[in-house]
């Protein structure tokens, strides 16, 4: 199974 | 004053009706190099990137820089109140709240103008950082539309491949599974009706087909769609816009447990 990843984990906030 | 012309008018419908689903409000940041938007879906799991340079436009006028907190549904109804061979001008004074839209037709002798309430956003703005991706495919946007739509009927998410061969959509759900495999083409009449793979190495990745569907909304905006993949990272899908810009969808990928 897998699960959705979210874009935060990848992708720093400014 | 911030104004910017668009003799294209229909390349800024084809553009919010690409979105208008995926963010609800968003904030367009003006420059004077041009127009820019940056938005995650409220589920963080992707992201829309516009910039649509301002020489694209004719003219163009930014004395400083503005950020116009539009709500995209919004937009798109009043966009719809536009023709398609419409001159659309977004205006915006400094100390205004309001972005104005004026639909001019061809022959000018038709001039319709929309002021819009300007609402106040709490954008999170990302770095998205440079990626040296392990695939790029580029094949026909109405081909990604329909790989979509169709996957969409065997389950929730695809399964993409990329390999020297091709690349490879697959999907299985409770009625069964099925695939669609495209290869690199040989020769074409056309460069948009190629497929073209790009490879530093193979890599498959699992994606939800809900965004995608939603990413494929942009195929009017252009002939051909490039997808970038690298394991364990966001796919982008991006469109271009004319020779003025781009419009890049970002999409979380789904990791195995």
């Amino acid at each position: 199974d897998s699960t959705q990843s979210r874009l935060d984990g990848f992708f720093k906030v400014l | 004053m911030f104004e910017a012309r668009l003799p294209q008018g229909q390349i800024l419908k084809k553009l919010i009706e690409a979105v208008r689903e995926l963010v609800t409000d968003a904030n367009f940041e003006c420059k004077p190099s041009g127009l820019s938007l940056q938005a995650m879906d409220s589920s963080h799991v992707s992201l829309v990137s516009l910039l649509m340079r301002a020489d694209g436009f004719d003219p163009y006028q930014c004395d400083r820089n503005r950020t116009l907190g539009i709500n995209l549904r919004t937009l798109a109804s009043v966009l719809k109140c536009s023709s398609n061979d419409d001159i659309i001008t977004i205006r915006a004074e400094d100390d205004g709240d309001s972005a104005i839209l004026i639909f001019e037709s061809p022959s000018s002798d038709r001039l319709s103008e929309f002021d819009l309430k300007l609402v106040d956003i709490d954008n999170e703005q990302l770095v998205i950082p440079d990626t040296q991706y392990d695939a790029v495919v580029r094949m026909p946007s109405a081909e990604f539309q329909r790989i979509v739509r169709d996957m969409q009927i065997l389950g929730d998410s695809v399964t993409i491949a990329c390999s020297k061969d091709g690349v490879k959509f697959s999907a299985n759900g409770e009625i069964g599974s099925g695939s669609v495999r495209l290869k690199q083409s040989s020769a074409v009449d056309s460069e948009d009706d190629a497929v073209t793979v790009d490879l530093q190495q193979a890599v498959s990745l699992t994606f939800a087909l809900r965004y995608l569907s939603l990413f494929s909304k942009a195929a009017p905006l252009s002939p051909t769609v490039t997808l970038s993949f690298s394991k364990d990272v966001p796919l982008l899908v991006e469109f271009r816009i004319a020779d003025m810009g781009h419009l890049r969808f970002y999409l979380a990928p789904k990791i195995d447990e």
